[in-house]
């Protein structure tokens, strides 16, 4: 563990909780995407299989359990108990566009061809690109909540510093692993739009809007 | 291999 993955983890944790308690004291998802909170529980699903199999630390399965619990909380929020205020008209992405070419992938390009390695490395192509239905949406809105660029922000920092983790794993520990380095530079890529926008409007107090 | 030490990673 170094102070890069640390910090990522709390980010990610972080996102995730600033989403639920959005959705949960504004009684509202106004502007979330259903559909990159379906694929992130997909995400989470696939890749913390190995909960069942083995323990690598109480701080690996507890934050598991949590990622886990509050991403089904989330979409139990979105689709049931706040239905009514879920613009699926806006939320209109095709996911089986992400999840089918995806899924190829996954079998083609893996380092075994087990089960749990497949699902694991289909998790990590799938999250790469969880996000696009979120930001496809706020495009199409025109706008975002300062709220949800919060969580957007968090979610996105923490793959960075992921990223940053895995230079840091590659320099002293001579360990690195191509799958997820690949998927993660991708899904940061897809954050820089989003990141110039927060840093040089939400940061100065405006609100995000996009030029429609 | 290498990939077994990334699922110690979230």
């Amino acid at each position: 563990m170094n102070i890069f993955r640390l910090f990522g983890d709390l980010s990610h944790l972080a996102a995730i909780i600033i989403l639920l308690l959005k959705i949960w004291k504004s009684r509202s998802c106004a502007g979330i995407s259903g559909k990159s909170q379906i694929l992130f529980a997909i995400v989470f699903t696939t890749r913390y299989l190995d909960l069942l199999t083995s323990f690598i630390s109480l701080y690996n399965t507890s934050m598991k359990m949590i990622y886990i619990g509050c991403s089904y909380a989330t979409v139990y929020l979105i689709y049931a108990k706040f239905r009514a205020t879920y613009d699926g008209n806006h939320d209109s992405f095709r996911v089986e566009f992400l999840i089918v070419p995806v899924g190829g992938l996954a079998v083609l390009i893996n380092h075994d061809f087990s089960l749990l390695e497949i699902l694991w490395t289909f998790s990590i192509y799938l999250e790469s690109v969880a996000i696009l239905p979120q930001l496809f949406m706020i495009s199409k809105t025109g706008e975002a909540e300062t709220i949800t660029t919060h969580y957007l922000f968090c979610q996105g920092l923490y793959r960075a510093l992921y990223l940053i983790n895995w230079i840091w794993r590659f320099y002293f520990e001579g360990f690195f692993d191509m799958i997820a380095i690949v998927a993660g530079v991708v899904q940061t890529i897809l954050y820089c739009d989003f990141f110039y926008l927060y840093v040089t409007k939400v940061l100065k107090g405006k609100k995000l809007s996009l030029p429609a | 291999t290498d990939s077994q030490s990334s699922k110690d990673e979230l």
